[in-house]
């Protein structure tokens, strides 16, 4: 996303 | 990683292992939603779809396949086995989930993190659609009035794991300073307050001990 993060939740 | 995170992904666990043993075990689909199950089992699909591409961890790559394989299996067996297909409540099962489903899409395209991105609206709409999934499931419930045992705790299990994702968030916004995530908190607060009505009639049932089935109104 725009906050660079990968989507680490479930 | 937290604990409230950690217990969360459990309680999901929990709950798939509950619906799972009713409905492959028990071979009995009565109280479920097909719906619900369908709808479900596309969360997974499209959220997890970056499994193709992303890393994040084992315990998250692994839970994800569970997640996708057991979404498939329940709707598999709703859909095709003989005794499921024998109990399941098809006529009760009538919430028009079109206009869940549509909106969503549309929300997931306009509002999502990152507008250049088309996973980010793929998965901007998993998280709007897991959100209301739950409705045609507890709209069947309230028709037939009288709750199962399993069923009600498959869905109480399912309303923990999400009750407890509140509390990871929380956490995780106090000690980690980049945590955003606006998307996921307002759908998290809209999907955890539609079990509000269930935890409560859960809690008076349940109260006298576990075996108590579940009456709503």
């Amino acid at each position: 996303g725009s906050d660079g993060a990968v989507h680490d939740e479930l | 990683m937290n604990i409230f995170r950690f217990l969360g992904d459990m309680s999901h666990i929990l709950s798939f292992l509950l619906l799972l043993h009713k409905i492959v075990g028990g071979k009995s689909a009565a109280g479920i939603s097909l719906r619900t199950a369908e709808m479900y089992a596309i969360v997974f699909c499209t959220r997890y779809i970056d499994l193709l591409w992303n890393f994040a961890s084992l315990y998250n790559y692994l839970l994800k396949l569970l997640f996708i394989g057991a979404s498939l299996t329940i709707v598999y067996f709703m859909r095709y086995g003989p005794s499921q297909k024998a109990t399941y409540n098809a006529d009760e099962d009538a919430f028009p989930v079109q206009y869940l489903i549509a909106p969503c899409a549309v929300l997931g395209v306009l509002i999502n993190q990152d507008h250049s991105s088309p996973f980010e609206m793929v998965w901007a709409f998993s998280i709007y659609l897991e959100a209301v999934a739950i409705l045609p499931q507890l709209f069947l419930l309230q028709k037939q009035g009288e709750v199962e045992n399993l069923t009600s705790h498959y869905v109480f299990a399912l309303g923990a794991y999400r009750a407890l994702y509140l509390l990871n968030w929380m956490f995780r916004f106090m000690t980690e300073p980049d945590y955003q995530q606006r998307i996921v908190w307002l759908s998290g607060l809209v999907q955890t307050a539609l079990y509000c009505d269930f935890f409560y009639h859960y809690y008076q049932s349940k109260k006298g001990g576990l075996n108590k089935s579940v009456k709503l109104p």
